[in-house]
């Protein structure tokens, strides 16, 4: 199971645009 | 073409839709003690995204939990003190009955987005770090 910091982290990266 | 950091220049919305952009602006941030105001707008982003498919809810729910403990709870946090006491309130309600809704985070969001584009996003244009990589 993800850690509640890991899964912050994920939620944050999965918000961001991708790479051009 | 224009370069990508003149964008960044014509609204917030330019620079956090370039990843060079945010790298950037989160350096910056970094620099001035509030790289939370970002990355809790980007958590408010992806928690809104998460899709509600079977055995997510307690993804989502996890997921609500840590953005309400890493940002809103503790009253001394840059993210914190910059939300309406209303917003907070209505946040925590929504932890507390466990009632997860993909929207509970938007008012907040929109707080600190308002914040950044009012307050960091105008000294970040100014700041030598922007200036220096244009």
């Amino acid at each position: 199971l993800d850690s509640e910091d890991d899964l912050l982290q994920k939620c944050i990266t999965s918000a961001m645009p991708k790479q051009r | 073409p224009t370069p990508p950091y003149l964008k960044w220049a014509e609204s917030l919305h330019s620079l956090l839709d370039d990843q060079d952009g945010i790298h950037l602006f989160r350096t910056f941030l970094k620099q001035e003690d509030c790289a939370d105001l970002l990355d809790f707008w980007f958590a408010c982003s992806g928690f809104r995204k998460l899709e509600t498919s079977e055995g997510n809810e307690e993804k989502k729910l996890k997921l609500a939990k840590a953005i309400y403990k890493k940002y809103i709870l503790d009253s001394n946090g840059i993210v914190s003190r910059q939300i309406k006491p209303a917003t907070k309130s209505f946040i925590k309600d929504c932890v507390v009955r466990l009632h997860i809704d993909p929207a509970m985070f938007d008012q907040a969001q929109t707080e600190i987005q308002t914040m950044m584009e009012e307050n960091t996003y105008p000294v970040f244009l100014k700041s030598d770090i922007y200036l220096e990589y244009t």
